[in-house]
Parts: C-alpha cells; structure tokens; sequence
C-alpha cells in the first residue's frame, strides 16, 4: 500500500490537470485542510469555474457538483489504475456541453482501464457505439441484446408513439 | 486484463440465464426503468463480497434471489459468474452460488474456494477492488461530501 | 387545520386512484403502519408495477422510485391544493416512458395549481411550450431571455458543434 | 391566483435586473448547467422567509447577495419580488429586501411590513406554504423516505 501521503500528492496534481484540461480559464486545487497532522487532515476542494468567482462546494449547481465530482473521481482512480470501472448513471445532471467534457475525459482514460456504464445519454450512447440494451419483454424477467445504437433508438422510439 | 463477461442467472430480475458480453474498452448498458441495468452492477458487487444490503439495495440476503415474474416461479438460488480475460495468459471464471438454504459458494475455475482467495488473487492482478472502482446508482454525488474528512476517506480507499 | 385522519384518508384515495390512472395495470397502496396509534404512526406504501411482483420500497429502481415519489407528492398536494408549485429536475431520472406519464400528470392537474418547472428534458420543454432560457453570457452574471422551444434547441444545438 | 412574475437583482447570481414573467398556467425554466435555474427557485424560498441555510445553498446569510463577477463588482444588497395576480381583484406585490449590514425588510404593495404579516396573507388566500409546493433539485428522491414515520412528516406538513 502506498502511504496517504503520495497517494495524496500524486491524486493532487491528476485534479489539478485534468480540471485544467476540460476548463482551461478555470482553476481547481485540491489540498489537505491541515498539513501538520497527516494522520487527520481532511481534503479540501477549491474550484473556480471560467469567468465565476470561487464559491463553497454547497453554491455549486447539480451538474457542476457532478463534473467536479467525476474529474475527482478520476484524479483518484488514476493514482492506482484499477483494471475495469463501473459507472451507473454518473452523467445523469449534467448538460450536453459536460456531457461532452465526461466524454473526453472517458476517451483520454479509455487505455487505462475497461469502462463499464449504465446511461439513458444519446450522447454518451454515440460515444459507446456498442450498446447492450436491458429489456423485461416478458414481464418481470430481464433480458439483455446487443444492439447498434441506432437500432435501439428506432426501437425505443416506437415504444412511445 | 479486462473482464470479458457477466453471467446471471436466478439473481434479482435474470429468472433466465443470461451472458453479456462486454467490449474490452467501452460497453454501454442501456434500457428502459426497472429494466435491470443497476441490477447487472449490483451482481457484481455481489460476486465480490459485498455484504451490505444498502449498497446490494436488498432488505436481506435471500432477496437477490429472482423472486418470480408473470408467469414464472421464484427459483430457490442465484448464480453470478465473470470471466477475466488475461490477454496473453489465457483467462480465468469466478462464480458465486447461493441457495435459499443459506449456503454459499465460492468457485474459481471450477474449483471451490473461499472468498478471501479470489479478493487475493484479483488484487495481485492488480484487478483493484477499492470501492471506487464501482459506482452505483446516485453515488457520484456523495463522493463529494461537504465534509473534508469524508473525502479524506475516498481517497484512502486506495491508499 | 384538517385533522391527520381526513388528510390520510383522501391521500390514500388520491394515491391509489392516480397510480391507477397511469399504471392500469399495477396495483398500489397508502396504509397506515398501525392504524390503532393515529397520533405516531407511520405510512407504508407498497406498489407492484404490471407484471413485476410485490417489492420492498428498496428494490425498486432509480426511475421506478421518481415515478412512485412523483404520484405520493402530487396526491397530497391534491389533499390542500397550493396556488402554485415549483418542481426542479424531478423527472431527471425517469426514461421517455416515464416522462411521458409526469406529462400526463401535470396535464390533468394544470386546472388545480400553477406549474413552474426546471427541466433539461426535451419531451418536458415541448409540452410546456413556453420556455424562459437562463444564461450567463457575461461570465458569472444570469440572464433569462423568453423563447420558443425550436429557438432554445437550435441555439443550445451552436453552442456544441 | 397565481405567480405572475418574479423579479431578482442581486439575488446569487443576478447581478442585472431581470423580470421573469410566468405563465399561468405552465412555465419551464431552462439552461446549461450553473446558469442560475435553482437560484431562481432558491430566490422563492428565500422571499418567504425560509432561514435554512441547507434548504437555501449558502454557507451564511449574507452569501445570498451577488458576489461579482467577470468584470463586475459585489452588490451590498440582494432584493427579489413577486407579483401575485388575484384574477378578478387585482394583484399584489411582495417584496424583500436584505442589505450586507444585516438589515433585513419585508415589503407589501409597497409599505414595509413583517414576514409574518405577508405569511398570514397569503396562507388566508390559498396560497399555500407548505414545503411540498417547491421541491428542490434532489428532493424527490427524499420524499419517498425508506422510513415510515418519515413519510408521515410529508403528509403532516399539509394536515
Ligand atoms: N429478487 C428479485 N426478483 C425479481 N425481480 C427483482 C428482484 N429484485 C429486483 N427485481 C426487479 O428489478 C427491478 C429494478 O431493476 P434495476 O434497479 O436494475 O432497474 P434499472 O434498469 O437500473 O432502472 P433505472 O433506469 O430506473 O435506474 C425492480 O423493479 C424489480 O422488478
Ligand atoms: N452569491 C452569488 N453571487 C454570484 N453568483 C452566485 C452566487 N451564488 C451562486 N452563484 C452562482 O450560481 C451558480 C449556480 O447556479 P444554479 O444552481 O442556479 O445552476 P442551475 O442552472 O440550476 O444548474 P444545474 O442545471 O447544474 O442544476 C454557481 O455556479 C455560481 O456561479
Ligand atoms: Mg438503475
Ligand atoms: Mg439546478
């Protein structure tokens, strides 16, 4: 096990780099709140979103809470790469333009571990290309299809009409 | 390494056996609600060891047994295998199997093991298994804890 | 103040009767968890959608648990009708079908009380009708500018190519 | 009755004047993300005298006044009003006003007067107060608590 200590360091600088790259006029920094008692210390996070003033993690909107929260995630997860990655829903708050940024941020992983997401994005769902569709056709009893996504939009569609 | 396939049958809503293949970079699980998307993630955390039924989102544990549908009857056990890709090395199969009785079983290759065997083995492969390696249904927000130890302990997870 | 009991009463009416409604299929139920102690006792809700069994509140999915948390809010909101209400993103986690349903819902009830609602989905924006677009085109200042959906679409659509 | 227009300057993040005029019968706020849709729903709950800093995002009072922008300056005042349309009698208009030294005022149809004069007003005509008429973004999970008695503070609020 590393120490928290360069976990720590090392989860720093993934923050502050990949905030950087999705929102380059922005500013994030991750720190501890007491640096004199490392056994202790909570994590402080400061963000300042392009032409926005810094604000309390609380002032934050639903869907900027969800990108910090992913590009922490992932600053995190890139300190001890773990093989494959789960994600149900994580994108559900944000806009189309975040959505966009989830995206990069999935591609520049996308050789360092196998990604595994459960989405309703037509986005995210273009991103993927292969989809596996979950359908109770036969009430109660889940069954699952591989399916192109344009398929899967065709056939979604057609249950609303 | 990669995993290269799930497999359920009898757990929660799979009163049928099913195989899902997944892509070695990216695979999307899409569907309708209550389809059994976050069903297939919580199979995993099963296979796994994960015993808490909040995060299994069961009452008890004989309740990821598929209960029945329509017109199907409960079954009385529920069975979730993965099979690991290893790239030049081949592959291996880790499967869990519990019967309403209480029985449980854990088996690698076809072999019956203990939990802690197939968690030491996954995590020499460097398989990784800290917690935030699956991310459940609503959870994104609450890695961000307003509380600054709080997320001293996400970031101690892979510590 | 109407008594605990009235009010109980006709949200179990209005409970059983709405989810009827979008659910003809499915059977739903507001009881009192013990019904010889009035002044502490709690509510139970058990809903079985068609074809699936009974289930414990916990095992029903993201969107199964919006929709149910949808028809409890709107049938004791019909208990004391309010003037107005204001719902921001309720239906984020439902699918096309859901919303679909929440539309049918806010149709039937938009003789009671007046709707105000923030919404990311399509489906939501085009039975409104009426939308009012928030920015920040001067960076961190709010701006809110009326607009019709084909406008609000084809100018969110710029902004990501 | 209903909500006729709300009006916000130097509520969060208006930092401009601006009017939003509301239809009576639907009206749907839209934006990219931290636009300023839930400061706008925010801003309601605020006008009528909800103190919590939980329920209104703000670390303290005072953070409710715009705290400046790109090029421009924080305010020393927040203020936001709504006019309420009585079909047939006319409308009224109720407003509240907070300045950074902590001075705090309640307007209605233009005479300064207590929150509670204007709660008691507007509950004697229908208005209804009760928390369940604004639902907050994430709320609507919390309504359908996993506890009984939970449940039954929702339905007291209206009893
Ligand atoms: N033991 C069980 N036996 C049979 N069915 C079950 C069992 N446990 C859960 N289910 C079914 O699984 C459904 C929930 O599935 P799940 O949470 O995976 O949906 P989902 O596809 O993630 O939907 P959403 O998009 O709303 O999140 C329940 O409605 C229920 O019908
Ligand atoms: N006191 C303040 N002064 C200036 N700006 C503020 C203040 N308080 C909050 N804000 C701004 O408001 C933004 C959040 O706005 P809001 O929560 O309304 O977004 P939203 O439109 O609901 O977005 P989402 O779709 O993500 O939910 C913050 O990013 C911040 O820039
Ligand atoms: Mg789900
Ligand atoms: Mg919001």
């Amino acid at each position: 096990k590393k120490n928290f200590k360069e976990v720590f360091d090392q989860a720093k600088i993934n923050f502050e780099e990949i905030f950087h790259n999705l929102f380059p006029e922005g500013k994030a920094e991750l720190s501890l709140s007491d640096p004199s008692n490392l056994l202790e210390s909570g994590l402080d996070i400061r963000v300042e979103f392009p032409g926005k003033k810094e604000l309390d993690l609380l002032q934050f909107s639903g869907g900027e809470r969800s990108i910090i929260a992913i590009i922490f995630l992932f600053s995190i997860l890139k300190t001890k790469p773990p093989s494959f990655v789960i994600l149900d829903e994580v994108e559900a708050a944000l806009d189309d333009i975040n959505v966009d940024k989830f995206i990069k941020l999935m591609r520049q992983f996308s050789d360092k571990f196998q990604f595994i997401i459960v989405t309703h994005n037509k986005l995210t769902m273009e991103y993927a290309g292969e989809l596996r569709g979950v359908t109770m056709k036969k009430g109660g009893m889940s069954q699952v299809v591989s399916i192109s996504i344009d398929d899967w939009l065709s056939e979604y569609a057609d249950t609303l009409n | 390494m990669h995993l290269k396939e799930i497999e359920l049958y009898g757990f929660k809503s799979f009163g049928e056996r099913v195989k899902i293949e997944l892509n070695p970079r990216l695979t999307a699980i899409v569907g309708p609600n209550g389809s059994g998307k976050s069903n297939i993630v919580d199979s995993i955390r099963w296979l796994l060891g994960d015993q808490s039924y909040k995060s299994l989102r069961v009452p008890s544990s004989s309740e990821v047994i598929f209960k029945g549908a329509e017109n199907d009857a409960p079954f009385n056990f529920s069975h979730v295998g993965i099979v690991v890709d290893l790239e030049n090395e081949g592959e291996f199969q880790v499967e869990r199997k519990y019967h309403r009785s209480g029985e449980n079983e854990y088996v690698l290759n076809g072999k019956v093991v203990r939990l802690k065997d197939i968690r030491s083995l996954l995590s020499t492969m460097g398989f990784g298994l800290g917690s935030l390696s699956i991310l459940s249904q609503g959870q994104i927000d609450s890695i961000l804890s307003l509380v600054p130890t709080d997320r001293r302990a996400v970031l101690e997870e892979v510590a």
